[in-house]
């Protein structure tokens, strides 16, 4: 084997156009700009690839590589639209601008239950939310008896399904987190507003000459 | 907040795997 790697080890903005990038989601060219100086920072934390694996996802958002968490999964499964098992630029981008202050809430009502429908069925089911609540509670060291946590669902479906079918679909959801919006909170950071100040190393790579507002 | 009184999604949405917030520190 060479000493010379001949896959290219970093993707830049250029490959993915930052102009295009910044006219189809919510960001400012300077702020895909600034995003690429984190997501080079968290593509490079094991393989300096280009790209994000899931234990440098998983790194980033624990500072433990080894911590599996079946939410972070799945968000990494959701942000890797291509279904590539890695997260290129343009995915990190365009999901993260669901996550932007100004995205449209149905977007965000949207991917949040993507998330929660663990299986991809189009159906949140009865299942798959005791399974994510025993998850939770094993995360968090909580313990709850089997009866408190039927409990817990037998209460949630009783508010969210409202055809009484043992399954959320997405008008239900939708009905549900707009009675219940702070369950929308997790699909807003409000860092994104600020992402250039967070990562001015930016302005140092930047190819555009004018920041484009 | 007593668990019980909480729905299912309120719980879940407290798991630190969906707290993306923690992507921008360092």
């Amino acid at each position: 084997m060479g000493c010379f790697n001949s896959k290219p080890t970093r993707q830049s903005p250029g490959q993915v156009d930052p102009v295009v990038l910044a006219s189809q989601t919510a960001f400012t060219v300077s702020e895909v700009e600034a995003l690429f100086e984190l997501f080079k920072s968290i593509s490079s934390s094991v393989v300096d690839d280009g790209l994000i694996s899931k234990e440098e996802f998983q790194l980033a958002i624990f500072k433990n590589r080894k911590k599996e968490n079946i939410f972070a999964n799945r968000i990494f499964d959701l942000f890797d639209v291509k279904r590539k098992g890695v997260i290129d630029f343009d995915d990190f981008v365009r999901s993260l601008n669901v996550f932007h202050p100004n995205a449209p809430l149905e977007d965000k009502i949207d991917f949040s239950f993507r998330l929660y429908d663990l299986d991809s069925t189009g159906f949140i089911e009865r299942q798959e939310v005791k399974q994510m609540l025993i998850a939770l509670l094993c995360e968090s060291e909580m313990k709850l008896a089997d009866e408190v946590i039927e409990t817990i669902i037998d209460k949630t479906f009783m508010d969210a399904d409202l055809n009484k079918d043992e399954k959320i679909d997405i008008v239900e959801w939708q009905n549900f987190v707009s009675k219940n919006p702070s369950l929308l909170k997790i699909m807003t950071l409000p860092y994104l507003r600020d992402i250039t100040t967070s990562f001015p190393s930016f302005v140092f790579n930047s190819n555009v000459d004018e920041i484009a507002a | 907040v007593e668990p019980v009184t909480m729905n299912a999604f309120e719980l879940i949405s407290t798991s630190q795997g969906l707290n993306l917030r923690s992507l921008f520190e360092k």
